[in-house]
This record gives structure tokens, C-alpha cells and sequence, in this order.
């Protein structure tokens, strides 16, 4: 865990 | 993808076209702040750094190449086109930037989803986002009267990140553990900023008047 979220936002 | 972040991402790309078409169309740039450009340059540079390394979709490597390529257009434009830069308002265009670069690097470096550089520099982008129009509509007081593609330039840039609000709510509804608090709580301050604009915006296209912000 603590993987940082895929920024999948512009 | 939903809706929302559709229709958030094709009105930010529509300012840009608007403020490439006043520019190009009247080869004039008077009006536009160089800074808030300047400051939109560094937050797609800050932010896309992961262009290369983490592929999302078509859609978003294209955008990203998009915006960046853009932004660094229209600073190219206002600083060195032997037209467009004589139109630029250096006068009125004096809002101390470097404070906003550096005021945001500092939040950034305080309050990130990670301690490391990719985290930090895309927190940063957020926060410069979010303060990065007051340049302009501090020179949209000062020069009083708002031409109308400058106007529309404004009121979609504003609109987008509105957009991306009714788009965090719906992905906080949908999907299970969705939680993007630096995005969200930057994007309500960055919209709350626009609030004013919005309603003289709002006022002058309700009474068909000219576009005038109060000193």
C-alpha cells in the first residue's frame, strides 16, 4: 500500500 | 472519464483557444497578463512531468502535450513576437508573481500526498494553479474596460475547474475509494476565486453591457 494514486486527471 | 471531467478538460482547452485566437486574430496581446501565462507554464511543466514515464490513455498523454506546448506558446508569443509583445500592459501587469511561486512551493512542500520530488513538484502544480489567474484579473481591474475574447478567456478558464468539482463529486460517489483532497480543496479555492468575475461577468452579459470589473 501506499503505492501514491495514479494521477489519471490533467 | 465521466462527463464532468469531459466537458472540465474541452473548456480548458477551449480558453486556450480563445486566447490563441485573440492573440493571432489581433495580433495583439493587451489585456493578457504575461504572468498568470507564465504561471500556467510551470504548472503543466510541474505537473506532466510523469508524460514520459506513466502512460494513462491517448487521450491524456495528447492533452498534456496539448497544454504544455500551448502555454510555453503564448509566453513565447507576449515575450518575443515583435508584434504581440509591443501590446503587452508591462505598466499594469505588476503583481508580484514570485511570492505566489514561492508561497505555494513552500505549502507543497508541507502538505503532499508523498515526500518525494514527482509528489511534491504535482502538489506545487495544484497549489500555482489555484492562485495562478490573480495576475490576471488584477490587470483586468486596473485596465478597466474587458475586451470580450479576454472575457470568455477568463469565464472558461474558471468554468473548467467548476467542471472538475461536479466531476470529484461523482468519482467520490462511484468509485469506492476515491480521495484526491489537495485536487479538491485547491479546485474549490481556485473556482471561489473566480466567484466575483463570475458575477460582474454574469451582470454584463445580463444587461448586454461592456464587461467592468470595479478598481
Amino acid at each position: 500500500e501506499g503505492q501514491s494514486v495514479v494521477k489519471d486527471e490533467l | 472519464m465521466n462527463i464532468f471531467r469531459l466537458a472540465g478538460d474541452m473548456t480548458h482547452l477551449l480558453s486556450i483557444i480563445v486566447l490563441l485566437l485573440k492573440i493571432y486574430a489581433t495580433k495583439s496581446c493587451s489585456g493578457i497578463s504575461l504572468k498568470t501565462q507564465e504561471l500556467y507554464a510551470l504548472v503543466f511543466l510541474a505537473r506532466y512531468l510523469d508524460l514520459f514515464t506513466d502512460f494513462i490513455s491517448v487521450y491524456n498523454t495528447i492533452m498534456k502535450v496539448v497544454f504544455i506546448a500551448s502555454s510555453l506558446a503564448i509566453v513565447w508569443c507576449m515575450r518575443l513576437h515583435p508584434l504581440v509583445k509591443r501590446s503587452y500592459d508591462k505598466e499594469l501587469d505588476t503583481f508580484r508573481h514570485y511570492f505566489l511561486i514561492g508561497g505555494t512551493f513552500v505549502l507543497a512542500l508541507v502538505l503532499n500526498e508523498k515526500f518525494t520530488l514527482q509528489e511534491i513538484l504535482w502538489a506545487f502544480s495544484i497549489y500555482l494553479e489555484a492562485v495562478a489567474i490573480l495576475p490576471q484579473l488584477v490587470l483586468l481591474q486596473r485596465s478597466g474596460n474587458v475586451d470580450n475574447l479576454t472575457g470568455q478567456y477568463v469565464f472558461f478558464l474558471g468554468a473548467y475547474r467548476a467542471f472538475y468539482i461536479l466531476n470529484w463529486i461523482y468519482r467520490y460517489l462511484t468509485e469506492p475509494r476515491f480521495t484526491r483532497w489537495i485536487a479538491c480543496v485547491s479546485g474549490i479555492v481556485q473556482t471561489g476565486i473566480y466567484a466575483d468575475f463570475f458575477y460582474y461577468y454574469f451582470i454584463s452579459w445580463k444587461n448586454n453591457s461592456k464587461l467592468k470589473l470595479p478598481a
